[in-house]
């Protein structure tokens, strides 16, 4: 599981 | 949304409008690397094409949009006005930065998490942005004698840096999967590139002195 969460930082 | 990465991107804020208002008004660039700001706005272009692909937040997408204004501002002006231009220290930025912007490409190309276009330009503008400020420090170092806002303005950067390392940090024990490698080794090697400058802006402070850099 890869999460996506990162791409919501700036 | 935790207090780290808030005040990472208010500081982040605050170093670009700090330099485009300085632009503005002053119409002056002195000791502003045009390459260095070319390279942010390259960073600022590739990593938010999301914008038309995905929505996460009001605030996001108009931070994004604020970003890409201001970056694009501050080229034209450096660029294109008649005043500011002829305030540019030619000579002096002589980085090469499409030597920055390929190996960054060729690494985005074999080191990232997916094989597509947006992924790729996404991981590209990481590595390009951990490596953008580097013109910047040359052109601080050449012209030793730094005025307030121009260091100011790599100060906020660096305050950006170190904040969003406490947001990983933060992230990473609160968020379950919050797992970045790509990210928190791009970011790193970036708030590394600022630890020098930092050292002698403190030094500066401490003694109550114009900061100078050693040539």
């Amino acid at each position: 599981y890869k999460s996506e969460t990162g791409h919501d930082e700036l | 949304m935790n207090i780290f990465r808030l005040a990472g991107d208010m500081t982040h804020l605050a170093s670009v409008l700090v330099l485009l208002l300085k632009i503005h008004t002053i119409k002056s660039c002195a000791g502003v690397s045009l390459k260095t700001q070319e390279l942010y706005a390259i960073v600022f272009a590739t990593r938010y094409l999301d914008i038309f692909t995905s929505f996460y937040s009001i605030y996001n997408t108009l931070m994004k949009l604020i970003f890409l204004g201001s970056s694009f501002s501050i080229v034209w002006y450096m660029r294109y006005h008649k005043t500011v231009r002829r305030t540019y220290d030619r000579e002096q930025d002589t980085f090469r930065h499409w030597f920055l912007v390929l190996p960054c490409l060729l690494l985005a190309l074999l080191i990232h998490e997916k094989f597509t276009f947006l992924e790729v330009l996404w991981t590209f503008s990481l590595y390009l942005e951990a490596v953008a400020i580097l013109p910047q420090l040359v052109l601080l170092q050449r012209t030793r004698n730094i005025d307030n806002l121009t260091g100011q303005y790599v100060f906020l950067l660096g305050g950006y840096r170190g904040f969003y390392i406490l947001n990983w940090i933060y992230r990473y024990l609160t968020e379950p999967h919050f797992v970045h490698w790509i990210t928190w080794i791009a970011g790193l090697v970036q708030t590394l590139l600022y630890a020098d400058f930092f050292y002698y802006y403190f030094q500066s402070w401490k003694n109550n002195k114009k900061l100078q850099l050693p040539a």
